[in-house]
């Protein structure tokens, strides 16, 4: 594990009889490995290694009976703080308005019919919105989540997610609207365009990115691009049930600034709980 | 490469920072690294000479393209496998396309009985392809239609069926169980067959995919893999690792969501698009 590899560089430099700035440097380079070999973006590894460069050199570590465990118990902290913080809440509204994106295949459908059940549960109204119309049978597909836990799906036969979202809306009797949306790449201007107009038309009160918690350096371009054209409000990392180390959470919150709302690990609808940044952490050093 | 004057620890480290942000992983990066420093000492390389000699040795890893290659006059049986959300259904539809084109008759097995519109989904790619679709109903045994398609395509004459399997996490014993009894279904009820194991890749995957081209391999003996979504800007550089450590070849990448997105893999373009 890294805290013990952290741990060996300092118990081999004190047995050479000395612990300099030298020695911090190795400590830092099994870090920055560690954070890397979990999928951390590198700009992202690269700042955070000067904080805790300065935070250890600060904290006199070098002087410390223990400067290993120092070492250690500064990543830790660090890596909790960057992943934040309070638990934040959904937003809600008359009807509050909630938009799932995200790159193809990142369990926009999955998560947004967990969302609709996770709603209901705590006593919403919630209607979820089928605004993917391109994918073969993505309509269908959210209308069988939908019937598996008792929550109505608004779709509309050839027409734009515009129009769709502008007639589930009229709908009215509903407290929360969750509009699933069609995979895309952010480097797809028109539709980006797309999402970009269904924000301006309906402001929604959330805009969640959900993103594969196997994602690997290509997570910063993507988020960043989607929180430039949209503001997001949020995020949510999925497949969070398998055995990746999870690096892009830490860059994908490094770099939009945006709380980890929910994290999803598995395909059952049940499957989605609150995101605990301890828990990450400590998953991501390995 | 450019703004260097000699090859020096400036310049390896810009070049490993590229190999690093393509999901390239830090073991194959220091390999990559260690190589060229080695190199321009004992060959005097100036820094014109390290593109190639990096293209050069990336190549290296993954041998010459090896295609996806059906036996014709024989029943071969492709099967794709994968993790959740990769594109296995929508490559199988492409395959399936491509199949038929080269005068092949393919034959579509619907083995993902679980997820929601999962055989639905296959059906529409299945009709755009004008390939038939063998299923049963949704929530059935998945290794009773793989079963069934053997069956009826050897019935019908088909010289390729196409098996699209669910996805599922290398890390669930169950699912990867499941997947062994399809593997062992196919080996037995067509043991003459040409068989391609086909792992689906997203190019979005960080080092995880080596995991997974791991338990993959362990269970189901892959021949190749097919990595998607190429078209956006993942590099998709965790391949180089799973050539290494796995022997495992890229067969073919997916470059979009429409029946004709689907390409051989070539090395040689592909080591051009890490710097591009
Ligand atoms: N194991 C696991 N699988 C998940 C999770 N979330 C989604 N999936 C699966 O991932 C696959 C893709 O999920 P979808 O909901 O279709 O993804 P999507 O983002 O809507 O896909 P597109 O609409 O094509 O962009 C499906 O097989 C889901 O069952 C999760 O938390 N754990
Ligand atoms: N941009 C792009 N999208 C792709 C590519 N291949 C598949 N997709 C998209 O990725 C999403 C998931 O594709 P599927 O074919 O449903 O993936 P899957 O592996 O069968 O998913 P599960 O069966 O749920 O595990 C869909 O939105 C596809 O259109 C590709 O090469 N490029
Ligand atoms: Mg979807
Ligand atoms: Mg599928």
């Amino acid at each position: 594990s890294l805290s013990e590899k952290i741990q060996a560089v300092f118990k081999k430099l004190r047995n050479q009889g000395k612990i300099t700035e030298e020695s911090l440097q190795e400590a830092l380079r099994e870090v920055r490995r560690a954070l890397l070999e979990a999928d951390v973006n590198l700009g992202v590894v690269k700042e955070f290694i000067t904080r805790i460069k300065e935070k250890a050199l600060g904290q006199d570590v070098l002087e410390s009976l223990t400067p290993g465990q120092q070492v250690v118990k500064i990543v830790h902290e660090e890596l909790i703080n960057l992943l934040g913080g309070t638990r934040e809440p959904l937003a809600t509204g008359s009807p509050a308005v909630i938009l799932m994106v995200g790159l193809q295949g990142s369990g926009k459908t999955t998560t947004s019919a967990k969302l609709a059940l996770h709603l209901k549960k705590q006593g919403h109204s919630p209607l979820l919105v089928a605004a993917d119309i391109y994918r073969p049978a993505a309509i269908k597909q959210l209308q069988v989540l939908g019937k598996q836990i008792g929550v109505p799906v608004f779709a509309l036969e050839d027409e734009k997610p515009l129009e769709i979202v502008r007639q589930a809306l009229e709908q009215g009797g509903h407290d929360t609207l969750i509009v699933d949306t069609a995979g895309r790449l952010h480097i797809d201007e028109a539709l980006m365009g797309e999402l970009h107009g269904l924000k301006e038309t309906f402001k929604p009160q959330e805009i969640l990115l959900v993103v594969d918690a196997m994602t690997g350096q290509d997570a910063v371009k993507m988020s960043e691009a989607f929180n430039q054209t949209l503001g997001l409000s949020g995020v949510i990392l999925t497949k969070m049930d398998g055995d990746t180390r999870g690096g892009a959470a830490m860059s994908v919150r490094k770099v939009t600034g945006c709380p980890i709302k929910f994290v999803a690990a598995g395909e059952k609808l049940d499957a989605l709980e609150p995101f605990h940044p301890d828990r990450i952490a400590t998953r991501i050093l390995g | 490469v450019l703004g260097h004057t000699r090859v020096d620890e400036d310049l390896l480290q810009d070049l490993e920072e590229i190999l690093l942000e393509s999901d390239v992983g830090v073991s194959v990066s220091e390999e990559v690294i260690d190589h060229l420093r080695k190199k321009a000492k004992a060959a005097q390389l100036s820094p014109e000479d390290i593109p190639e000699e990096m293209g050069n040795y990336l190549e290296g890893y993954l041998g010459e393209g090896t295609p996806i290659r059906l036996e014709r006059g024989k029943f071969n049986v492709v099967m794709v496998v994968g993790v959740n959300g990769t594109g296995k259904t929508t490559t199988v539809g492409k395959l399936a396309n491509r199949f038929q084109a080269e005068g092949f008759k393919p034959l579509i097995a619907a083995a993902d009985t679980f997820r929601a519109a999962a055989i639905e989904q296959l059906e529409i790619w299945g009709k755009r392809a004008d390939v038939p679709v063998i299923r049963h109903k949704e929530g059935g045994d998945s290794a009773a239609v793989v079963f069934d398609s053997i069956k009826a395509g050897q019935a019908r004459g088909a010289d390729v069926l196409l098996i699209d399997t669910a996805g599922r996490l290398h890390n669930k014993a169950n699912l990867m169980s499941e997947l062994e009894k399809i593997r062992r279904i196919v080996d037995r009820e067509a043991p003459d067959a040409y068989h391609e194991v086909l792992l689906v890749l997203d190019a979005t995957t960080g080092q995880n995919g080596l995991k997974q081209a791991e338990v993959f391999k362990e269970i189901v003996k892959l021949t190749g893999v097919v990595l998607t979504k190429l078209d956006g800007t993942a590099k998709g550089g965790v391949i180089f690792s799973i050539a290494r450590d796995l022997g495992i070849p890229v067969k073919a990448i997916g470059l979009g969501e429409k029946l004709e997105d689907l390409k051989d893999f070539n090395p040689k373009l592909f080591v051009k698009a890490l710097f591009g």
